[in-house]
């Protein structure tokens, strides 16, 4: 999609940048880059619109990655997912599919301050870079930022703390651009979802409390097929369930708020692996990672286009 | 040496509590000792049969495995120098080759 770019190796902010800058001039038919708004440190917060301009109006899919900076794995899933629908739109009939059917509205870095300072300064950042007045800590956990029983359980009201839910429910300007972008569009957007790192866990919503969504059934079975997908690839077993049992609870999280938004179909990943490298996922398994994650992705992608 | 070798010496280890006892402990070692919780997200999240990841700076990791041990906890040491394992991940040495 873009000569000689690697796939397989992580990439700076920049080189990200230039990625989609590149991509929005040679695949016009395909993508549109676009900006949702300003980071805290000013960077532009770019989104990638890729589908087939076929119709006036289409259902989409939301993907972020890197709301949590450290996590590096995420944007190189994200890279590696425009990659395969721009190389496989041809000769793959499901992605075609997709792509005619769907928009897809990618996030390559949801965090691009965190991501920035996670390669230049500390490579464990987790958080934005916000200030704080009173105290000489920086940073909101972007995934506690939501307006959805905001600071309850699971997050922090101090602001040195790594899950620190911010002065106020979308104080964070990344999280205050992508929850304005998607509650414009909350009638076509379909399914959120974001990725993280590490656990091997496929997670649907609630994060914020112990209870059953609604539409429990649909969201089961597609998390369901979607890992049975992924492990046919290399074996790599991922559990999923509600993250509140799954993982732990947590509040003021983007996947309980898009869902709380009307979007049905709302997942976090957490991709490889369980702790061995942690983090540090070596480039050599950014292949593997992505490949089998693709498989889930495009699993629910046409659950959600048979309509459960 | 990325990041100025900052990370030399520290290590990442692995806690499992098995009781509440030793949930307890380790609640309260991590909030004194102020370490980069890997996994859960936070120190509040840790109970019982919780994986427990943590990086500890090497002028800590000596403090924490002493009271480790002294708790009677066991741990299991999954990264024995996070500087080695940064390197290895290649991240800021691929892009220095690409630049």
């Amino acid at each position: 999609s873009v000569p000689g770019y690697n796939y397989e190796v992580y990439h700076s902010l920049g080189e990200i940048q230039s990625w989609m800058y590149h991509l929005n001039k040679t695949h016009s038919n395909l993508i549109h880059m676009f900006s949702i708004g300003k980071s805290y440190e000013g960077r532009p917060l770019f989104v990638l619109k890729l589908g087939k301009r076929s119709r006036p109006y289409k259902r989409a899919v939301w993907i972020d990655c890197g709301i949590h900076a450290r996590e590096w794995i995420g944007p190189a899933f994200c890279q590696w997912f425009v990659k395969e629908a721009l190389h496989t739109y041809q000769s793959d009939p499901a992605m075609r599919r997709m792509l005619n059917q769907l928009y897809f509205y990618i996030m390559p870095v949801f965090n691009v301050d965190g991501y920035n300072f996670s390669w230049t300064n500390d490579r464990f950042w987790r958080k934005t870079r916000s200030k704080n007045s009173q105290f000489r800590c920086h940073g909101v956990d972007a995934n506690r930022n939501w307006k959805v029983k905001w600071c309850d359980e699971g997050a922090s009201l101090h602001p040195c703390d790594d899950t620190y839910c911010g002065p106020f429910p979308e104080s964070e300007p990344e999280v205050k651009a992508v929850a304005h972008f998607l509650r414009k569009r909350q009638k076509q957007i379909k399914a959120y979802l974001s990725f993280h790192a590490y656990a091997q866990m496929l997670l649907y919503p609630y994060s914020y409390k112990y209870a059953t969504i609604p539409n429990f059934s649909c969201v089961e079975s597609a998390a369901y097929n979607a890992v049975n997908a992924l492990q046919s690839a290399y074996g790599i077993r991922y559990r999923y369930g509600p993250a509140s049992s799954t993982l732990y609870v947590s509040s003021g999280s983007s996947m309980d708020w898009a869902y709380k938004n009307g979007i049905p179909y709302a997942f976090a990943f957490e991709l490889r692996d369980t702790g061995h490298f942690g983090f540090l996922l070596p480039e050599t398994l950014i292949k593997p990672t992505c490949t089998e994650t693709m498989l889930a992705v495009k699993n629910i992608t046409m659950h959600l286009l048979k309509k459960c | 040496y990325s990041y100025n070798n900052r990370y030399s010496g520290d290590k990442v280890i692995r806690l499992v509590p098995e009781s509440e006892r030793e949930a307890q402990a380790l609640n309260a070692i991590f909030h004194q000792l102020k370490v980069d919780l890997w996994q859960p997200s936070s120190i509040f999240h840790i109970s019982v049969d919780t994986v427990t990841d943590v990086h500890v700076p090497r002028n800590r990791s000596q403090i924490l495995l002493s009271y480790l041990q002294q708790a009677n906890i066991k741990y299991k040491i999954i990264i024995s120098d996070l500087q080695k394992a940064v390197e290895k991940q290649s991240g800021l040495r691929s892009y220095r080759h690409r630049r």
